[in-house]
């Protein structure tokens, strides 16, 4: 029985059978640790995310770092072309991930990246958006959430006055990203089912 | 299972790369 890994975090989505289950998350968690380290690295340079309770920063990175890696490698989706770059470098065609077991997920992210780029946005907005995406008040386990919601509230606040700013005859950009939002939510709920059903197969 | 991030050892690779900025700023 042929094993799969269809994350495109990892350099293959191909699992050497002679692997033991250990293994084959020891490359899986190598393969997408420098992109975590990242988005922390993102989250530091947030301005007033270090003046966070560590509880907050830590409970707030481990809620969304796959919502901020959904956004940030949204480009590894190819819609034109219907594949997806993995790490490695390949490209995986759709039918191909699908014979390979992927299933609704990497659907719902095929449509999330085709909406999300189809905005057009510059490099500045899109890590606005991120920002707001990682700070996110009703994440589960944040202790002080008053202080979480007024970063978030100034976050969004910034948004909204760039994207004016940048796009004066498109208003509707800004309420479209706020709508990603919850479709972000909805593919982090499929993800984590899945990681589940991986860890219990 | 209930907590993925932690299934994936995401919160250690979180908690060392936010500490580590603590003992640069200490330094």
């Amino acid at each position: 029985s042929r094993m799969f890994l269809v994350c495109p975090m990892n350099m293959s989505p191909r699992v050497d059978p002679q692997k033991s289950g250990h293994e084959v998350w020891e490359e899986f968690s190598r393969s997408f640790t420098p992109a975590v380290r990242e988005v922390v690295e993102f989250a530091k340079k947030i301005p007033g995310f270090r003046e966070l309770s560590q509880h907050d920063q830590v409970s707030l990175l481990k809620a969304g770092t796959f919502e901020v890696l959904v956004v940030r490698f949204a480009s590894l989706f190819d819609v034109t072309e219907r594949c997806v770059t993995f790490l490695g470098g390949n490209k995986y065609s759709v039918d191909a991930l699908r014979t390979m077991g992927s299933g609704d997920l990497l659907s719902s992210m095929f449509d999330f990246c085709e909406k999300l780029m189809n905005l057009g946005l510059s490099e500045e907005e899109m890590s606005l958006f991120t920002a707001v995406v990682l700070v996110s008040a009703d994440r589960s386990g944040i202790e002080n959430v008053n202080s979480v919601e007024a970063l978030q509230e100034t976050l969004i606040r910034a948004l909204r006055s760039l994207i004016t700013r940048n796009h004066p005859n498109e208003s509707a950009i800004f309420t479209k990203l706020l709508l990603k939002l919850p479709d972000l939510r909805s593919l982090n709920n499929m993800h984590s089912e899945q990681l589940l059903a991986f860890k219990v197969h | 299972f209930s907590d993925p991030a932690s299934n994936l050892g995401l919160e250690d690779i979180i908690r060392k790369a936010l500490m580590g900025n603590l003992e640069e700023r200490q330094e």
